[in-house]
């Protein structure tokens, strides 16, 4: 059975208005290390991973392996009878149905108690390889979440460009184009608001901006956010946060 | 702005 009460309600409702655009129904996976989802968007050009790890909960238990169908839309309606500061306690049996949601209010003088319907997915997981990227750029989430959502207002694309000289957002549409160039900052007394790059080769790719808006979802969960990329392969677009990481993996848009 | 590719091609099925 699993039996896993997380502190903060906050953190599965906020995992879940990250996701829930981009995937409709999903296993969440529980084993002995935590609770972990994996699932493409219908189009397979975006890949969502989620690793909630065993020891942000307290208590944690799962005896043995468990994929919990979950339709994400479902889930969201539950959750958002619970308030960000409820203690959540997520219960199911071997071999499940249902799955239980307690929330309890801090001074434990409110608890609500719903159960929600499982469902059975084939979902197929992907091998992501381990990849040493060439750019790994950290920034503020919320700078990320600003230069997505500008640049969306000029066209449907971004091309990311990594250099010595800084990491530089441009966009060509219509009306005209745009850029926003970051250099490297060092804020020590608020390493959140520091923009990093590291670079052992510089990199050019272009992605859909509906996407990354769409990843930006997840900002309320971390105070920055890290774009890995290397030439020709995937984005990954990662945020971390205690006990765990949300991570969404991109597909680039290539020449014709 | 170019075609959009898929990750099918980038990550393996097991």
């Amino acid at each position: 059975m699993l039996e896993a009460r997380l502190a903060q309600a906050a953190v599965l409702k906020k995992t879940l208005d990250a996701i829930k655009e981009l995937v409709t129904d999903a296993n969440f996976d529980c084993s002995d290390g935590g609770i972990s989802l994996q699932a493409m968007d219908n189009s397979h050009v975006a890949l969502v991973s989620l690793l909630l790890r065993a020891d942000g909960f307290e208590p944690y238990r799962c005896d043995r392996n468990l994929a919990l169908g979950i339709n994400l839309n479902s889930l969201s309606k539950v959750l958002r009878s619970a308030q960000n500061e409820d203690i959540i306690t997520l219960k199911a049996a071997d071999d499940p149905d249902n799955l239980s949601l307690t929330f309890e209010s801090q001074n434990q003088d409110r608890i609500s108690e719903y159960e929600m319907k499982l469902m059975d997915i084939d979902q197929e997981h992907l091998g992501i390889p381990e990849t040493a990227y060439a750019a790994v750029i950290t920034m503020p989430a919320a700078e990320f979440q600003r230069i997505c959502r500008d640049l969306s207002g000029i066209s449907e694309s971004v091309t990311i460009d990594a250099s010595k000289d800084g990491v530089k957002f441009a966009s060509a549409g219509d009306i005209g184009n745009g850029s926003v160039t970051l250099k490297q900052t060092h804020n020590p007394e608020e390493p959140a608001l520091s923009t990093s790059i590291e670079l052992s080769e510089s990199v050019t790719l272009t992605f859909s901006l509906k996407y990354l808006v769409n990843f930006t979802k997840a900002t309320p969960l971390a105070g920055a956010v890290t774009l890995q990329m290397s030439n020709d392969v995937p984005l990954l677009v990662e945020y971390k946060m205690e006990g765990g990481y949300l991570r969404y993996y991109l597909a680039p848009k290539i020449q014709d | 702005t170019g075609k959009q590719s898929t990750l099918l091609g980038f990550f393996n099925k097991p």
